[in-house]
């Protein structure tokens, strides 16, 4: 097992186990800047940690950054573990980070699915949802992304409990989504949140499950082409971006959509590349290009944040 | 564990709105237990499924009586899954 940070192989992918040991040492390495902070469990039991960036103050504005709601999508916690590395590692050196850092807190939930991600490395690697029983059914689990109070139940969700896309019995039925429900309220105060999955490109903003046009739409859009120019500047990924409905299909339930109508007007979620191909088994070697150029548009949208708080 | 001898990864590419709709109509096929990685968007991008190996023959010749164009992206899916685990043990050796 590596001894620290630095020594942690972020080429590869990582058990559950081996991700919270990272937290805890990124947390001893940097005791001034990095907390961890345990906003709940998950039905399992596993704690819903949360890395906490922050360089002083009380309840500064701040920014959520999470990855691995789905659980089988491997490269987003592998590339949330490099972000918070990178945090750490930039701030002092990257004017920019460190602006944000001096003003912003930073709250990144690697594994916000620790249940499914277990699951994923022990019994069925294709596993996305949650890991609750459903009463009623033999189909274990809910999908995070349809279990918000957004729409919730609406079309672009399913009602089975055997499907991929099952919006679960009640919004927030999930302790890994209540949890997080939880703190964006408790907090009150988040001016960003950026919910990260794989693969297909793209760059998206409310509304997934109407079509109502938010009404920071023009802003939200002139963000997501500013963030994704810079990705593509680094490999040439190329990205699209929207909205959810217009870009992809009606998703009800959806994290960004619950998040937005909270007031968090930069509400974004990712979806990673599929650059390297074989889409949910990313090879291992594309983890580290596909963190690099995350982050390259993450900056511009918490950079953007931060010049504009609100 | 469970395996996934035989499971394939299809690339499908529908050509105009008739053929999404057609491949849409796919998702409600619950009895071949498609997995869509890439759900069904705009006709101008791909649809990524996994098909389990009791469902490729029908799957296929779904696809093909409809004049689907599809490649395979994953040709046995456990063989990529026993390389991505023996790159995992390898690498934390």
């Amino acid at each position: 097992e590596p001894r620290n940070t630095d020594s942690f192989d972020f080429s590869r992918y990582h058990t559950l186990n081996e991700i919270y040991s990272f937290q805890d040492m990124l947390v001893a390495e940097n005791p001034k800047m990095v907390s961890k902070i345990v906003i709940g469990r998950s039905y399992e039991g596993r704690p819903l940690n949360v890395l906490k960036f922050s360089t002083g103050g009380t309840n500064r504005p701040a920014i959520w950054i999470d990855t691995g709601i789905h659980s089988r999508e491997w490269v987003t916690q592998a590339s949330g573990t490099w972000f918070a590395k990178k945090i750490v590692t930039d701030y002092g050196s990257d004017p920019a980070l460190t602006a944000i850092l001096d003003t912003m807190d930073i709250f990144l939930e690697i594994v916000t699915n620790p249940d499914g991600y277990y699951y994923t490395h022990n019994t069925n690697r294709m596993w996305r949802k949650t890991r609750k029983p459903n009463s009623g059914s033999s189909c274990v689990g809910v999908d995070p992304n349809r279990n918000w109070d957004a729409g919730f139940g609406g079309a672009g969700a399913s009602s089975n409990p055997c499907s991929e896309t099952y919006h679960g019995p009640s919004a927030h039925s999930e302790s890994e989504v209540k949890s997080i429900v939880d703190f964006v309220k408790s907090h009150g105060n988040l001016k960003a949140f950026l919910s990260i999955h794989s693969y297909s490109q793209m760059l998206l903003y409310p509304y997934g499950y109407t079509r109502t046009v938010a009404k920071d739409q023009a802003e939200l859009h002139a963000v997501a082409e500013k963030a994704i120019t810079d990705l593509a500047s680094l490999y040439g990924t190329r990205y699209r971006y929207g909205s959810i409905i217009t870009t992809i299909y009606q998703a009800s339930g959806g994290t960004i959509d619950w998040t937005y109508n909270q007031g968090i007007k930069y509400s974004y979620t990712f979806e990673l590349r599929d650059t390297g191909r074989y889409g949910f088994i990313l090879p291992a070697n594309q983890i580290i290009p596909t963190a690099k150029e995350t982050w390259l548009a993450l900056m511009v949208i918490m950079d953007h944040t931060y010049k504009n708080l609100y | 564990k469970e395996t996934f001898d035989g499971h394939q990864v299809l690339r499908i590419a529908p050509r105009d709105e008739a053929q999404l709709a057609l491949v849409k109509d796919m998702e409600d096929m619950m009895e071949f237990e498609l997995d869509f990685w890439k759900g069904v968007t705009e006709v101008a991008t791909h649809v990524d499924v996994r098909v389990p190996f009791h469902s490729l023959q029908s799957t296929k010749t779904y696809l093909e009586s409809q004049d689907i164009k599809y490649s395979i992206m994953i040709e046995d899916l456990q063989v990529m899954l026993d390389e991505e685990q023996e790159e995992m043990d390898s690498a934390a050796r």
